[in-house]
């Protein structure tokens, strides 16, 4: 999975 | 953004605010880790380099800045201004304990080896066992105030909260990440023990 989905959490 | 991760976020800025607020209005950070302090600073250095990097929206970075802001004002307090209120001698978790382990874990399960997930891994697995040190001082000293156990609370329920945000996510966009759930759960069932007694007892607690 594209790890870099996520980045928008704190 | 949802529900769940928008109340997730206001606790945890109601847990950092509560902290910073308790120690400059009493001049005083009895009864608080500072090692938790630093680790808390870190977790949030290591996990918000992207702020260099990349732009997510104006939500994101601000409150990526006023955490990382109040880490550092809050360890700032604990260890150089009201340095004389500092209880050192009940502050003796060993920090190294829980930075090599995780260090080497973020090495070994990430997503992807490099430089900023690596980062981004060590920061998600340092948060979930950051809060040891404070759990073990107030065993150590068996009690806390009222306003420690307020800022514990927020604390523990802002990941509890996330818990429930990767579930919606999971249900509405598919989306999961492992590495963060875990983590997440591990960090929300070190609370679990503190939650009970901060339910039933309501005023100062002992671990």
């Amino acid at each position: 999975d594209d790890p870099s989905r996520n980045k928008d959490e704190l | 953004m949802n529900i769940f991760r928008l109340t997730g976020d206001l606790s945890h800025l109601a847990a950092i605010i509560i902290l910073l607020l308790k120690i400059w209005k009493t001049r005083s950070c009895a009864g608080i880790s500072g090692k938790s302090q630093i680790l808390f600073a870190l977790v949030f250095t290591t996990r918000y380099l992207d702020l260099l990097t990349s732009f997510i929206s104006l939500y994101n970075t601000t409150m990526k800045v006023i955490y990382i802001g109040c880490a550092y004002a809050t360890v700032y307090l604990i260890y150089m201004k009201f340095k004389a209120t500092y209880d050192g001698n009940h502050d003796s978790f060993r920090m190294e304990f829980l930075v090599v382990p995780v260090g080497g874990l973020a090495c070994l399960v990430n997503h992807d080896f490099s430089f900023l997930e690596i980062l981004w891994t060590f920061s998600i697995y340092l948060e979930s066992v950051a809060i040891l040190p404070q759990l073990f001082m107030i065993s150590k000293t068996g009690e806390a105030e009222t306003i420690t156990t307020h800022y514990l609370f927020f604390l523990g329920l802002y990941r509890a909260l996330y818990l429930f945000n990767w579930i919606w996510r999971f249900y509405f966009e598919g989306f999961f990440d492992m590495i963060a759930i875990v983590a997440g759960m591990v960090q929300t069932i070190l609370y679990c023990d503190f939650f009970y007694l901060y339910v039933t007892k309501g005023q100062g607690i002992s671990l």
